[in-house]
C-alpha cells in the first residue's frame, strides 16, 4: 500500500531530532 | 543488554522522494539559471530538517518561488510529467501574505509528503509558491488536465484541508492554456 501519513503524524515530528 | 525499538532509529519513509527548488528573480540571467535545487529528501525527518533550516515563504522576496516536485520532474510546464497537466491555483491578496501565506504552503507540503490525495496522489507532479507584490500564489501541480476524476478528487481534498470556507472557490487550470493566455487570467477547467 501507498505510506501515507496526516498532518497530525507528520507534525509531531517536527521538532524530533533523528537520533542517529 | 536493552532492546531498542526500530521507532527510535528508524527514520520513516516517504512514498516519494521529493526535490525542492528556489527561484530567484534575476532578470540578468535566463529563467532557467534563475532556477536552482536546494535539496532532496526521502524521510519524514529528513523533510522537517529541511523545512526547518529555510526561510519561510513570508519571508522571501518578491519574485521568488519555492517548489517541491517528486524527484525526476522538473518545476516548468516543459517537462514530460507536467505538459499535459495543470494546477489548482489559490491567489492570496496582500493582507494574506501575514496572516495565512505561510501555513497554507506548510499544509500544501504535507497534503504532498503525506500523499493526502489517496489513489489519486500518483497525479500530483508537485506544488509551487509564489512571492509577488501584487499577490502571492499557491498551486498544486497535476499530471493530466483531462483526468476529471483526479483533478476534482485532488482539489475537493485540498480545499478541504486548507480549510478554505465553503464559498471560497479555487479553479484548476491547464498549462497550456496559461501558457497561451492572452489576458491576466486563464480559464478554469474545474472548480471546487
Amino acid at each position: 500500500g501507498k505510506r501515507q501519513y496526516n498532518r497530525d503524524f507528520l507534525l509531531c515530528f517536527q521538532f524530533k531530532p533523528a537520533c542517529i | 543488554l536493552e532492546i531498542v525499538s526500530p521507532e527510535a532509529y528508524i527514520k520513516h519513509p516517504l512514498q516519494n522522494s521529493w526535490s525542492l527548488w528556489f527561484f530567484k528573480n534575476d532578470k540578468s540571467k535566463t529563467w532557467q539559471a534563475n532556477l536552482r535545487l536546494i535539496s532532496k529528501f526521502d524521510t519524514v525527518e529528513d523533510f522537517w530538517a529541511l523545512y526547518n533550516h529555510i526561510q519561510v515563504s513570508s519571508n522571501l522576496m518578491s519574485g521568488c518561488d519555492y517548489s517541491l516536485f517528486k524527484d525526476g520532474i522538473e518545476p516548468m510546464w516543459e517537462d514530460e510529467r507536467n505538459k499535459r497537466g495543470g494546477r489548482w491555483l489559490m491567489t492570496l491578496n496582500k493582507q494574506m501574505r501575514r496572516s495565512d501565506l505561510d501555513r497554507f504552503w506548510l499544509e500544501t507540503l504535507l497534503c504532498l509528503v503525506g500523499e493526502a490525495f489517496d489513489d489519486y496522489s500518483d497525479h500530483v507532479c508537485g506544488a509551487v509558491v509564489n512571492i509577488r507584490t501584487k499577490g502571492d500564489k499557491i498551486a498544486v501541480w497535476t499530471a493530466d488536465y483531462d483526468n476529471r476524476e483526479a483533478v476534482t478528487h485532488i482539489g475537493r481534498v485540498y480545499k478541504e484541508r486548507l480549510g478554505l470556507p465553503t464559498k471560497m472557490t479555487i479553479g484548476y487550470q491547464s498549462h497550456a492554456d496559461t501558457a497561451t493566455k492572452s489576458g491576466s487570467t486563464t480559464k478554469n477547467k474545474f472548480v471546487v
